[in-house]
């Protein structure tokens, strides 16, 4: 574990409860698409299969059981939760998501570390997750501004990735043999569908005007 | 199993 690790850990836990917080406190999703949180639920579901069968420390464990039970209570409240989910605007989160997971399953049986039934579905995960913030930002564009928890939310996001490739760097540096390509090609990738709204996200807070994502 | 291998990201 390094310092870059545990603050991308960290800014992701953040991230999620932040969502979850708000969700539940303010009984509304407006401006969250649950096309994105039902991605992540997946993302989480293929990622942690071997949540039963491999045990690497309590913290890691601990961590994978927060982060399935918040995005599926995330996905739960916005579904089925009688107030939250009349908040929730169906006519513009219309991204098909589904057509995001086809070729992430193609891509990982294609280019893959291992060919094994959990190694195809953890570099599904991986694709997957890097791709699984599109119907949110979608759903930005449409609905052209931003409240702040929504922001927050993304920006948590984007930045735990972030720090994830400087905790690769780090280790690539310092432990030998520690080379995964797909993991870094697809954090990479994830980083960079955020930088656009990072750059926004900048220019709103030093502006300090209300975040408008051009159209 | 080789250390490298062990998935410890999360």
């Amino acid at each position: 574990m390094n310092i870059f690790r545990l603050a991308g850990d960290m800014t992701h836990l953040a991230s999620v409860l932040v969502l979850l917080l708000k969700i539940h406190t303010i009984k509304s999703c407006a401006g969250v698409s649950l096309k994105t949180q039902e991605l992540y639920a997946i993302v989480f579901a293929t990622r942690y299969l071997d949540i039963l069968t491999s045990f690497v420390s309590i913290y890691n464990t601990l961590m994978k059981l927060i982060f399935l039970g918040s995005s599926f209570s995330i996905v739960w409240y916005m579904k089925y939760h009688k107030t939250v989910r009349r908040t929730y605007d169906r006519d513009q989160d219309t991204f098909r998501h589904w057509f995001l997971m086809l070729p992430c399953l193609l891509l990982a049986l294609l280019i893959h570390e291992k060919f094994t039934f959990f190694e195809v579905l953890w570099t599904f995960s991986l694709y997957l997750e890097a791709v699984a913030i599109l119907p949110q930002l979608v759903l930005l564009q449409r609905t052209r501004n931003i409240d702040n928890l929504t922001g927050q939310y993304i920006f948590l996001l984007g930045g735990y990735r972030g720090f994830y490739i400087l905790n690769w760097i780090y280790r690539y540096f310092t432990e030998p043999h520690y080379v995964h390509w797909i993991t870094w090609i697809a954090g990479l990738v994830q980083t960079l569908l955020y930088a656009d709204f990072f750059y926004y996200y900048f220019l709103s807070w030093k502006n300090n005007k209300k975040l408008q994502l051009p159209a | 199993p080789d250390k490298s291998y062990e998935k410890d990201e999360l």
